[in-house]
């Protein structure tokens, strides 16, 4: 739930953002801010890069900026 | 912050444009 204060740095959860609309980084760094995960600013660019390539999302430009996003 | 934000999502994008 949106209150338990326990979001999870997950591939799934990635995932299912990417695949609802085009995000760039930042975007989905607020999504998994350090003050909800828990984990640290490293350990966050760490995973999320590492989801990130796992995922291999397609990219566009929107506005200027690169935004990720997956097909379902 | 937001720079503390915009420092990892370089960090983030430069490491996957190394990937690719």
């Amino acid at each position: 739930t949106p209150c338990s204060g326990d979001i999870q740095l997950t591939e799934e959860a990635v995932r299912r953002y990417l695949t609802r609309k085009p995000m760039t980084t930042k975007d989905l760094l607020k999504k998994f801010q350090t003050k909800k995960t828990g984990l640290s600013s490293e350990q966050t660019v760490n995973v999320l890069a590492q989801i990130l390539k796992r995922l291999n999302p397609d990219r566009k430009t929107i506005h200027d900026k690169m935004h990720f996003y997956l097909k379902e | 912050s937001s720079s503390e934000a915009d420092e990892m999502a370089a960090a983030i994008e430069a490491e996957l444009n190394d990937f690719i």
